[in-house]
């Protein structure tokens, strides 16, 4: 049995739209520690790795380690039945063909029950190693969203190079091209909300290209955290991780651009 | 021109 209950339901909801203009389908993992999703695009240059704590939910229990096989968009649409400040329950029979997705009100005055059929989903699964990045930047994640936006109407392709002091994303076009800079925020400025500032981690300066097309994709995961986090290597895929207080957090890798 | 690689070229599958 999987049983597993979040107060804010509408997390779940926001992780789901996330996920599935990424990956039309794909497994959850659920065991004693929590649950976690790995997929990647159909291209396989970009990947999307859940990973949601125990800690994180109100209620957990997993007796067996389970596998839902789970399409996004069916999910999705089960999910928008669901109110704005409901708490969500999810729960699985061990050897089961469905999930069940219960909403509740606040006051519990209304009770909304789905059951999801599942799905056998054969993935291949790909090994993530932990590495060293050369250089690590966070920043307002509203920033990195618009920045891809914007960028992404005068090119295709980004290029972010990041120096101690900055962190450039550089684009061209047909129509020309053009930068953004942003600056390493003041450490001595102690007032300022943390989250509202730009950080950088830098071993050595680092410069890769990527296709704007997915990070704008990656940006769908801002309403899940204030700050997003950067981190880059050379000839590496960069990672995009939007960190949830206590639930855990959504990574992304995007392979870079090669210059031929 | 610049040329996209997948990310098999860094991850091996599992």
């Amino acid at each position: 049995m999987f049983e597993c209950a979040l107060i804010q339901g509408e997390l779940f909801r926001k992780l789901i739209a996330s996920v599935q203009d990424l990956v039309q389908d794909g497994n959850f993992m659920c065991d004693a520690n929590g649950i976690s999703l790995q997929g990647m695009d159909s291209s396989h240059v970009a990947l999307v790795a859940l990973a949601l704590k125990k800690e994180g939910f109100v209620e957990y229990r997993c007796d067996r380690d389970v596998t839902l096989g789970i399409n996004f968009a069916n999910l999705a649409k089960m999910l928008k039945c669901m109110g704005a400040k409901d708490r969500l329950s999810i729960r699985a029979q061990d050897e089961g063909d469905s999930a069940s997705f219960v909403f509740e009100s606040e006051d519990s005055s209304r009770v909304s029950n789905f059951e999801l059929k599942l799905m056998q989903i054969d993935q291949e699964q790909l090994g993530v190693p932990e590495t060293q990045y050369k250089a690590v930047i966070r920043m307002p994640s509203s920033e990195f969203q618009r920045i891809c936006k914007d960028l992404s109407a005068i090119g295709d392709t980004v290029s972010i190079s990041v120096t101690k002091e900055a962190v450039k994303f550089s684009v061209g076009g047909d129509i020309g091209s053009g930068d953004m800079s942003l600056r390493q925020s003041e450490s001595g400025d102690v007032d300022g909300d943390d989250s509202e500032k730009v950080m950088i981690e830098l071993e050595e300066p680092v410069q890769q290209n990527f296709a704007l097309r997915y990070l704008n994709n990656f940006t769908k995961a801002t309403a899940l955290s204030k700050t997003v986090t950067l981190s880059l290597g050379t000839d590496m895929p960069l990672v995009t991780e939007y960190k949830m207080d206590n639930l855990g957090s959504i990574r992304y890798y995007l392979a870079p651009k090669i210059d031929e | 021109n610049s040329m996209q690689m997948e990310l098999s070229t860094f991850f091996s599958k599992v």
